[in-house]
């Protein structure tokens, strides 16, 4: 616990230790968290995702990801400090601790560890897998275009030395399938909340098609909500609506594949750019990040919990 | 490892559905470098590109002829990441 009170979350942490500190917090709070192995990369580094349960049995949960492109370097260290506050504010702020006298959260800090790696020792500008493409001397394919939804379609690329390639065919991407297997094994899973960086929205699906969701008021009615919590902390400005309406049409995105299996609330964040970073956002914004993204996630949770279905 | 000496943001205004398309060509064009920091093309919304310092002129050059309104974003790419990579080695420290 000592270990966990020191450490720097104002900083961009390397991949080593992102993943001792998880054990760090896992040691701290061993009764609610868990460390779960879904998997290894295609450079065979481990995959884990915190469980935070009170206890149960196939209990109904929510899945949050970040860092699956490895350049948005917020999302993963937003995502640390977030696994940081649930852990701390259960038993304190009623929310949280009526959520996990509930519900469970499946929370994916690095969701691309090769792509993380790969930005902290040879390009920081690395978004993709690592996998090789057969034929290609590009490799890696874009693991938000690689899920199994329109797959293929528009607002994807088929040059696998594209930033937006995607990939050889659904769920080709290890770190992909990784997921969708500990998902459809699972199978109570009633949310799916992915955070990418940058932008600054806050979407729903459909990407591979700018048909409407048939629960798209209801979305939009909780993003809308739940953004406004985010914005009462720093007035982010964030826009809300599906990925195609609001930004492009992108086809084989992970939201679109949870929704079409059932999963409802299924959104996914664009993190701040406030300032002209980019994605080199100054460490000195990572709290604000993480503090105001925990307000809307907190509010979809809620949302969540109270709508069961 | 990869250095961006001289790489620039650019954030490129598109105000017609020519600009956009000018865009989407570009974009689909891996041959150009051209680092897309978001995507999706609207003339409400801004859009920013990591350009290499080698085809910044060209790049540049295209844009003013195709009257695409941009500003420079990010002057130089790897003093930000020099200033970022000395930060974390500092936090290391710690």
């Amino acid at each position: 616990e000592r270990k966990t009170k020191s450490f720097n979350f104002a900083a961009y942490h390397n991949l080593e230790t992102i993943y001792a500190f998880m054990d760090t917090l896992v040691a701290s709070h061993p009764s609610l968290i868990s460390k779960v192995n879904i998997g290894s990369s295609y450079e065979n580094r481990p995959m884990y995702a915190l469980k935070f349960s009170t206890g149960g049995v196939s209990r109904p949960a929510i899945w949050v990801d970040a860092g699956i492109h490895a350049r948005e370097w917020v999302t993963q260290a937003s995502a640390v400090w977030i696994a940081n506050k649930i852990a701390s504010d259960y038993g304190v702020d009623p929310s949280v601790t009526s959520l996990l006298g509930q519900m469970d959260i499946y929370l994916m800090i690095v969701t691309n560890p090769d792509g993380y790696a790969f930005t902290h020792t040879s390009n920081r500008m690395w978004r993709k897998t690592r996998s090789v493409n057969a034929g290609s001397s590009c490799r890696g394919a874009d693991p938000n275009r690689n899920w199994d939804a329109g797959f293929g379609g528009p607002g994807a690329s088929k040059d696998p030395c594209s930033d937006s390639y995607h990939g050889p065919y659904a769920n080709s991407e290890v770190e992909v399938k990784n997921v969708v297997d500990l998902i459809k094994g699972h199978g109570n899973f009633k949310s799916f909340i992915s955070i990418h960086s940058y932008s600054q929205l806050l979407m729903y699906p459909y990407g591979y098609t700018c048909t409407d969701v048939p629960d798209k008021s209801e979305l939009h009615a909780v993003g809308t909500a739940a953004i406004k919590e985010l914005t009462s902390l720093y007035n982010t400005r964030y826009q809300v609506g599906s990925i195609c309406k609001i930004i492009y049409q992108a086809s084989g995105g992970s939201i679109d594949w949870t929704y079409n299996i059932g999963i409802k609330y299924s959104f996914a964040f664009e993190l701040r750019d406030t300032g002209f970073y980019g994605f080199l956002l100054p460490a000195n914004q990572i709290l604000p990040t993480a503090e105001e993204t925990w307000l809307g996630l907190k509010y979809i949770m809620g949302y969540v919990r109270d709508h069961p279905y | 490892e990869e250095l961006f000496n001289g790489d620039q943001v650019l954030r490129v205004l598109p105000e017609s559905e020519d600009h956009i398309q000018a865009l989407k060509e570009l974009e689909e064009d891996v041959d150009s470098e051209l680092d897309f920091w978001n995507h999706g093309f609207s003339t409400e919304r801004p859009v920013d590109i990591r350009v290499p310092h080698d085809s910044l002129y060209a790049f540049k050059d295209f844009l003013m002829e195709n009257n695409i309104p941009f500003t420079v974003m990010i002057n130089n790419v790897q003093e930000l990441l020099d200033e970022e990579r000395a930060e974390m080695v500092n936090n290391e420290g710690l």
